[in-house]
């Protein structure tokens, strides 16, 4: 698979995501 | 003669034998295997990977002994719910965890020996309507439930003296959750299939739920086995009851499938399918890191190698008694094959 096929690709995307979502 | 009959069936002209049977334990006073574990127990300063099996009303513990024979060192007897399941507790040692219910799960037990009063006892861990539950380490359960009006996911601490210790509640997705994977490499996440083909996200120690993904609809009621995180993407290991048989996949019984966390788009890695002319479809299964077992409609039991995507032995049923479950060890490469009669087979992949 691509970064095209899957989009842009964070190998911090637990960290990113914990400070992006809801309490 | 034993021997014969749970001998494994070499595929497309493998030569050397990927199963090799090692012992087999029969509890004659059971009738049917409703699921068989292996659990680390510590006695007499001696510490040793066990067999736990289960029939419906009882719970029992093998030692291993001397030229691949087992001896059963103790009997839980329950009451009127059914035992359903034994649900491994990683890096614990004499702990058994079991549900017990009739279609769905009514409670959660924890089978143990006391050493202060020199017995083995039980104890009530939750009880309610229970959808799914998942052993996690550090001695961690985490389970969704479902009242009138909410689900509930909670996870709880136990110890290894039976005693419930900590409870905490993880924030519920709207839709039911049937399975959970802790995923391998980022020690705090948790990972649900949904009654709607969705993977959640969780944060196990802040409780937020991150994200929530849609696998697609060509797989309705995807279970999911195992997770991991690698170079950005969340592989999932999914089992698919439902899947219907295409040209492309053949009959898919597990699949490899990434995530981006970050857009959850996703795209199919492997497929593991029924091995080619053998009928019947997936019934229930196990994964352990790269390797996949699951009993097929057909009473016999597959194993699969998730990376190569292919089937590397078929254990076809006994003469006399079908596969009703298989496990793999919590311990290097044994599998556990438990048969409708009750008995169980161990043997080395």
């Amino acid at each position: 698979c691509s970064d095209s096929d899957l989009g842009p690709i964070s190998l911090d995307w637990f960290e990113e995501l914990s400070s992006e979502a809801p309490p | 003669t034993e021997a014969e009959q749970v001998t494994p069936v070499l595929l497309d002209g493998l030569r050397e034998e990927n199963l090799q049977f090692i012992s087999k334990l029969k509890d004659s006073s059971s009738s049917c295997a409703v699921d068989v574990s292996s659990v680390w127990w510590e006695a007499a300063g001696c510490r040793e990977l066990c067999v736990v099996t289960a029939c419906e009303s009882s719970v029992s513990l093998w030692k291993p002994q001397a030229l691949d024979c087992w001896e059963k060192v103790y009997t839980w007897q329950l009451g009127e719910i059914p035992v359903i399941q034994i649900i491994p507790l990683p890096d614990t040692c004499n702990l058994v965890c079991i549900a017990l219910g009739n279609l769905e799960i009514e409670e959660i037990r924890l089978l143990l020996y006391s050493s202060e009063n020199d017995s083995f006892k039980q104890s009530l861990v939750k009880s309610g309507n229970i959808k799914a539950v998942l052993g996690l380490k550090d001695g961690r359960l985490v389970s969704s439930s479902t009242t009138m009006q909410e689900q509930q996911v909670e996870i709880v601490s136990v110890s290894e003296t039976g005693r419930c210790k900590d409870r905490q509640t993880l924030m519920p997705p709207e839709e039911t959750v049937l399975a959970f994977a802790e995923v391998e490499g980022v020690s705090d996440a948790l990972v649900g299939t949904t009654a709607v083909n969705s993977v959640a996200i969780w944060n196990l120690k802040t409780g937020q739920l991150l994200k929530k993904m849609h696998i697609g609809y060509s797989y309705p009621a995807s279970i999911c086995h195992r997770a991991y995180s690698d170079s950005g993407l969340l592989f999932v290991v999914l089992s698919h009851p439902h899947a219907k048989e295409s040209e492309s996949c053949g009959n898919p019984a597990f699949r490899v499938v990434a995530f981006n966390p970050k857009t959850a788009r996703s795209t199919g890695v492997m497929f593991s399918s029924l091995p080619p002319g053998h009928t019947g479809r997936y019934l229930e299964g196990e994964v352990k890191a790269a390797c996949a077992a699951a009993v097929l409609s057909s009473g016999c039991i597959a194993v699969w190698d998730l990376l190569l995507g292919c089937c590397t032995a078929l254990l076809p049923p006994g003469s006399d008694s079908r596969w009703a479950v298989v496990r793999w060890s919590a311990a290097g490469s044994g599998l556990l094959a438990g048969q409708e009669d009750g008995s169980v087979c161990v043997y080395r992949y």
